[in-house]
């Protein structure tokens, strides 16, 4: 449920934050 | 002898030596070398110049090179480290090391504070964590009413905002971290710990006489 968490646990699920990407090339 | 400073050493064209690098990060310097391998991987995907671009650095996340996002953008510019509009190798290594599994753990709380205060100054504000939510929002095609995403600033600000003066600072959010350690997850990237078994080509370039662990 988004509303039992705080807002920073939220925006960490960003794709744009998940650098694990990088290495993938 | 088993030494790598034992002969003359060639450096990377137009690089810090990968020597220093190694002695200044958590890095080894097969392990920096690895990462040399990675930044020309990355580097050279839309110009060839040896540094990389917002645009190149776009597409290395999102595998698409038009896709904007608050988030790599603002990453982007914190490993932009000289402000010069793009990444060189010095920056690309100095940042990943923040991102080490053996990086101090001040480091990492320090790099997510920064990565969230948008505009710099030296606080995490009510309407920079609102901007933060509605870009995930959109991105993660989640639908919620503005007075969920108000109730949900407001709780995050009565637990991380301890003075309760609207804003976050340095010691609140070392504090809020603390409490809530899964924040600093994103500041962990256990794949460095393999970088060199993920590109292995870097033995060939090696600059250095012998690869040392």
């Amino acid at each position: 449920q988004p509303t039992a968490m705080n807002a920073f646990e939220l925006i960490s699920m960003s794709k744009g934050l998940n650098l694990e990407n990088l290495f993938d090339v | 002898m088993g030494c790598f400073n034992s002969k003359a050493r060639k450096q990377f064209p137009g690089q810090e030596d990968p020597v220093i690098l190694a002695s200044q990060t958590a890095f080894t310097v097969s392990e920096v070398e690895a990462l040399f391998e990675l930044f020309k991987s990355i580097s050279s995907s839309v110009v060839d110049d040896g540094l990389i671009s917002k645009e190149e650095f776009q597409l290395a996340i999102f595998k698409n090179r038009k896709k904007e996002n608050i988030f790599a953008n603002r990453i982007f510019d914190l490993f932009d480290v000289k402000k010069k509009g793009v990444i060189d190798f010095d920056d690309f290594v100095r940042s990943l090391n923040v991102f080490h599994p053996n990086a101090a753990l001040e480091d990492k709380i320090d790099f997510s504070f920064r990565l969230y205060d948008l505009d710099s100054t030296g606080f995490i504000e009510r309407q920079e964590v609102k901007q933060m939510l509605i870009a995930l929002l959109c991105e993660s095609e989640m639908k919620l009413a503005d007075e969920v995403v108000e109730t949900i600033i407001d709780k995050t600000f009565v637990d991380a905002d301890q003075n309760q003066d609207g804003k976050i600072d340095i010691d609140e959010w070392r504090k809020f971290v603390s409490e809530n350690p899964s924040l600093l997850k994103i500041m962990t990237l256990p794949y460095l710990r393999d970088i060199t078994t993920s590109f292995p080509s870097f033995v060939f370039n090696s600059n250095v006489d012998e690869i040392v662990a």
